[in-house]
């Protein structure tokens, strides 16, 4: 009865936290690892 | 033992917004920042590539397996991201430098002519963004303040 | 309304330059110089004279690109924003927007006064808010979340960069965008629900309110909105019926719940009393998650351990925090000060028989008891009765809990409420089944009295059934069930086995020997 909770594509024996990469409520999977924001110097700013 | 409750006239009215919103739930890229480099849509590839990254591909020891012209490529085209901060780790510890005027990287060539407080002048090995390239500049004055 | 003469058009004008400004000079993450110049056409055009000119800007502006998504709809003869097109130009107008206002909260003012920046988010905060509930009852069926949603999430990572400017209003920044998604609320504005949802769920947001705000600043404001959600989910979840919508928004919500679970339990575990006011008690699987949470420095014994002394925990010495003004919750004030009098002296004698039309709130099925009331009532008796324990320097057990005002109200609660009634009472009890606790103990033990001491067969089934429904549901299941559970069907002083309804019928019969089995 109700959901397998894990298979809502989070990995919950994850020894790390989850938050970093969380893909949102609606997404399948965690978020493109290019899509978090990293802190790197101001001096990176190429583009 | 409770039983179901009937919905009330205001949640019947509330389903059905929910139901058009529905129809056009929010999607990944609506939260992300653009990234001038990175099409949220992939662009498809045969399946015996690889689908996913590696496992440890975002460590320092893997970035350090990297060509030279891979890690200018991430650094350059993945702004703001850890692996370009991985790329930029890396090439220091290559003896690459970042110069911040000119935004290029520069590695010496050979042992500066002029070392003081202030810069230090020699032959350098800079990578050439726009030929993709390695290329030699003589005579180049490195100006420690513009050390990253 | 009354906009000046030409107030719009220039507005617009404006931020269509801004917006070429915005693509062409600096990058998507550094516009100084594009503002430094732009800055001077604003002031120029007379849009920084005053407060209420910058207000009617920010609107033109955000109609500007809600306007764009629904002629771009209208031009792609789509109804739904999937065209990349309608996306990609609602992205780069928003974005600058969302660049523009955080750069003006940036430099207005000056750095030893942070009020000017407050203010100017909350305005801006507002705005949006005012036209995203007016687009929404305008346009109904129709409303697209998309620009309103953009607006939200991206300035709140413009803010929330490490920015020695924004780190000085931090939590003012937090508080802003809580409260206007509180006031944006699914139940106020049902369209926006799933886009609210993926503000709220989405990882930077999640980052800032529960993990980097120090001392848990945030975290009463976080429960604020995840309550907000509950409480709009509240009559489908009631009635089960997960239609497709219902069930999108309830899977979310199940994820964004599972990665506070695992990297937040403490947080679970001190708001628990809240959301289980607000999880229907149907709601079974939802209500194990937020049970199930225990606080991330404890080590958890293996409820399965043959011969557990629960008794023997440290752990059952200390009581769980409870943010709840538990007592606050009993009304009215006269049945609050009868219950206390009748638990010190058992006076007056008539409060037992007042109890359930205390707790009643109607004659309708499924919706007679104030079950916060009941929560409350439940959880406050039992902290009375621990400390009553306590100060007779006893430890809670079977006998020191027998024979008690305490336990005659909860002995009342099983014997005359209805079947409604008695099953949200014995929910109350199971919802202290937690992780160890003094709590968790003693509340074991109360369902254990009960069902040990009832004379009539339908408490015992009805205690078993509670217990039951929380074990056949998928994991999680907190570890106070399990130990209540394995204790019950172990422990043969409560002759489970013998009782004519765990042999009611084979597959009954079945059920229970899988539980115990994989209980055992």
């Amino acid at each position: 009865l109700g959901f397998d909770l894990t298979a809502l594509g989070l990995n919950l024996n994850a020894t790390d936290s989850l938050y970093p990469s969380f893909g949102g409520p609606w997404g399948e999977g965690p978020v493109r690892a290019e899509d978090v924001e990293f802190p790197v110097p101001q001096e990176y700013n190429i583009s | 033992p409770l039983g179901p409750v009937p919905l009330q006239k205001e949640h019947q009215l509330q389903f059905q917004m929910m139901e058009a919103a529905h129809q056009h739930l929010p999607v990944s890229a609506d939260s992300e920042r653009m990234r001038q480099f990175l099409p949220r849509n992939p662009y498809p590839t045969p399946l015996y590539y690889p689908q996913h990254p590696l496992s440890n591909s975002d460590t320092f020891e893997f970035f350090n397996r990297l060509s030279i012209e891979t890690l200018f490529f991430i650094f350059y085209y993945l702004e703001g991201t850890k692996a370009q901060y991985l790329a930029a780790k890396v090439l220091k510890k290559q003896s690459w430098r970042f110069h911040t005027k000119y935004m290029m990287w520069f590695q010496r060539h050979e042992e500066p002519k002029v070392i003081n407080e202030e810069y230090e002048q020699g032959t350098y090995v800079y990578f050439d963004i726009e030929k993709w390239g390695q290329r030699k500049k003589d005579g180049f004055v490195f100006e420690y303040r513009y050390l990253e | 309304f009354d906009d000046s003469q030409g107030l719009v058009e220039k507005s617009e004008m404006l931020f269509r330059e801004w917006i070429r400004l915005y693509v062409t000079q600096g990058s998507p993450r550094d516009s100084n110089k594009a503002f430094a110049s732009f800055i001077h056409d604003l002031n120029a055009s007379g849009i920084l004279k005053s407060d209420d000119i910058i207000t009617r800007f920010f609107r033109v502006c955000i109609q500007f690109c809600v306007s764009q998504v629904y002629q771009g709809l209208q031009a792609a003869k789509a109804s739904l924003p999937s065209t990349p097109l309608v996306r990609t130009k609602c992205y780069q107008s928003v974005d600058a927007l969302v660049r523009l206002v955080a750069l003006l909260i940036r430099h207005i003012g000056d750095n030893s006064t942070t009020q000017p920046k407050i203010n100017l988010l909350n305005k801006f905060l507002g705005i949006v808010a005012g036209l995203l509930i007016q687009d929404h009852d305008i346009q109904k069926q129709d409303f697209q979340q998309l620009p309103f949603h953009r607006l939200f999430i991206m300035l709140f990572q413009d803010l929330n960069q490490s920015d020695p400017v924004f780190d000085t209003i931090g939590t003012q920044i937090l508080a802003g965008f809580s409260n206007i998604l509180h006031i944006l609320s699914p139940l106020k504005v049902s369209g926006f629900v799933y886009a609210w949802l993926e503000i709220i769920g989405n990882r930077t947001f999640i980052a800032r309110m529960l993990a980097l705000a120090a001392d848990h600043k945030c975290w009463a404001m976080y429960c604020q909105l995840l309550l907000d959600l509950f409480k709009f989910l509240q009559p489908y979840l009631r009635n089960a019926d997960l239609a497709k919508p219902v069930a999108t928004l309830y899977r979310g919500t199940l994820r964004v719940l599972l990665v506070i679970l695992h990297d937040f339990p403490d947080f679970l575990c001190d708001y628990c009393y809240h959301f289980l006011d607000a999880i229907p008690p149907n709601c079974i699987q939802m209500r194990n998650l937020v049970l199930s949470a225990f606080p991330r420095n404890m080590r958890l014994p293996d409820p399965f351990t043959a011969n557990l002394k629960f008794e023997m925990l440290a752990d059952t010495a200390v009581a769980p925090r409870v943010l709840l003004n538990v007592g606050g919750m009993i009304q009215p004030a006269k049945f609050k000060a009868d219950l206390e009098s009748y638990l010190r002296t058992r006076a007056p004698v008539t409060f037992l028989s007042e109890l359930r039309t205390n707790l009643q709130v109607s004659n309708e099925h499924g919706t007679r008891y104030n079950i916060p009331l009941l929560n409350a009532l439940v959880l406050f008796v039992g902290t009375q009765h621990i400390n009553a324990i306590r100060t007779r320097g006893q430890t809670p057990s079977m006998s020191t809990i027998a024979h008690t005002s305490h336990m005659d109200i909860f002995q009342n609660l099983a014997v005359d409420l209805d079947t409604e009634g008695r099953y949200l009472f014995l929910n109350a009890l199971a919802n202290q089944l937690r992780y160890p606790s003094s709590h968790t103990h003693y509340f074991s033990l109360v369902i254990l009295y009960l069902f040990a001491h009832s004379n009539t067969e339908v408490v015992q089934e009805q205690i078993t059934r509670v217990l039951l429904e929380r074990l056949v549901v998928n994991r999680p299941h907190p570890w106070g069930l399990l130990v209540t559970f394995i204790e019950l069907i172990k422990n043969g002083a409560y002759k489970f086995w013998a009782h004519e309804f765990v042999h009611c019928a084979p597959e009954v019969i079945k059920l229970f020997e899988s539980v115990a089995r994989s209980c055992m």
